[in-house]
């Protein structure tokens, strides 16, 4: 699994 | 979520439906920057590239589909539709915005998050986003009576980006590794772009004037 954070905010 | 990011997220709501309604009730754009409401859209378009592979939450889906949504459709209506383009200032609104995405590109080539298209286009999205105000900035500085709607379309807008400035704050000491300097800067800057409007704005509001920014 890609260990990126996604980005949560707008 | 916490109550600033959320009062941000609002004030941007706002601020788009503010612009939304001044273009669709009156059919007019007078005093709106193509250029600005075009590097909104380029933002979004490049910011939530990600809407359908990481799902976030409903609100973060919604909302990334209304902004989409929008900043398209003013664009769509300030070049296409027949009354409202009409009323667009053509010869005040020359702000080259070409010589705003090529820095913000070149500087996310350089400074992102990490090297992967997704991040570069992020990074890029929140350098342009810290500068797409200023064709509109600058078209205000030229257009001597700014109206009502317009004002207020741009306070808002600037507003949003200072809510999300406490938001950082409180996430940076409530969550451990919450770290993200590359949104810190950008949104810093950002609202420092609007800090002589505000002045002005406050100013006219105070005395009760008509907003009007020093040529």
């Amino acid at each position: 699994e890609d260990n990126e954070t996604p980005h949560d905010e707008l | 979520m916490n109550i600033f990011r959320l009062a941000g997220d609002m004030t941007h709501l706002m601020s788009v439906l503010v612009l939304l309604l001044k273009i669709h009730t009156i059919k007019s754009c007078a005093g709106i920057s193509l250029k600005t409401q075009e590097l909104y859209a380029l933002v979004f378009a490049t910011r939530y590239l990600d809407i359908f592979t990481d799902f976030i939450s409903v609100y973060n889906t919604i909302m990334k589909l209304i902004f989409l949504g929008s900043s398209f459709s003013i664009v769509w209506y300030m070049r296409r539709h027949k009354l409202v383009r009409r009323s667009y200032d053509k010869e005040q609104d020359t702000f080259r915005h070409f010589f705003l995405v090529l820095p913000c590109l070149l500087l996310a080539l350089v400074m992102n998050e990490k090297f992967t298209f997704k991040e570069v286009m992020w990074a890029f999205s929140l350098y342009l986003e810290a500068v797409a105000i200023l064709p509109q900035l600058v078209l205000l500085q030229r257009t001597k009576n700014i109206d009502n709607l317009t004002g207020q379309y741009v306070f808002l807008l600037g507003a949003y980006r200072a809510f999300y400035i406490f938001n950082w704050i409180y996430r940076y000491f409530t969550e451990p590794h919450y770290v993200h300097w590359i949104t810190w800067i950008s949104g810093l800057v950002q609202t420092l772009l609007y800090a002589d409007f505000f002045y002005y704005y406050f100013n006219s509001w105070k005395n009760n004037v008509k907003l009007h920014l020093p040529a």
